[in-house]
């Protein structure tokens, strides 16, 4: 059966509109100048659109960050969206830089753009991936780091969708905590 | 209602030729 043109051009919208972020490391600029909008999307067809057309993560060079966002949320802790929230935190051996890293981001995006938290995904305002000679880092940020029914939801159902082992757990952390850190380790809030 | 699409539904777009 023939669909009218129409029909044929329409795209699946996404629930949210979202910003894809480039941050590459110059020491000899501010922090916020090395952070770069890429492009903005609001549709299935645009989402792999530009996810095949750019640079797996695990072929970033080091000091290298993507991120994706909610349209109107910066992806840092002084955004106002994100001041009071958190992140669970996904650390990655090295060797798994080849193995599971561009798995783990491609499926941590799929969650956040297919909304896959159900009433919890209003809590997502984005996810982060770092490519770090010390060991790459993915982590998801959620608004209200107090709101411990959500952000465990949220949690598990992200371990879940990582297919990571019940012996493997993971761990939240409030930027608020990260920001203040006087060493390298932060205070664990909730660990599913 | 919420715009939720799950794994399977979504990575059966990855490397459709975009439509003109």
């Amino acid at each position: 059966q023939e669909l009218p043109l129409g029909e044929i051009l329409d795209k699946y919208p996404l629930q949210n509109r979202w910003a894809l972020w480039f941050f590459k490391n110059d020491k000899n600029r501010m922090w916020q100048a090395n952070l770069r909008l890429v492009t903005r999307f609001s549709t299935v067809e645009d989402f792999w659109a530009l996810y095949d057309h750019i640079k797996p993560a695990s072929k970033l060079s080091c000091g290298c960050d993507y991120s994706l966002f909610k349209d109107g949320i910066e992806p840092m802790w002084e955004d106002t969206q994100n001041k009071r929230g958190g992140r669970w935190l996904i650390t990655l051996a090295k060797q798994q830089r080849h193995s599971k890293l561009d798995c783990f981001w491609l499926d941590t995006l799929l969650c956040l753009i297919g909304e896959m938290f159900g009433d919890y995904s209003d809590e997502l305002c984005g996810a982060v991936i770092n490519i770090r000679s010390k060991g790459d880092k993915i982590a998801i940020w959620t608004r209200e780091a107090e709101n411990q029914e959500a952000v465990t939801h949220i949690g598990r159902v992200y371990k879940e969708r990582l297919g990571l082992s019940q012996e493997v757990t993971i761990g939240y952390q409030a930027h608020a905590d990260t920001a203040t850190k006087s060493n390298s380790l932060t205070k664990t809030k909730f660990v599913v | 209602g919420k715009k939720q699409y799950d794994r399977e539904f979504l990575l059966d777009f990855q490397f459709m030729p975009a439509c003109i």
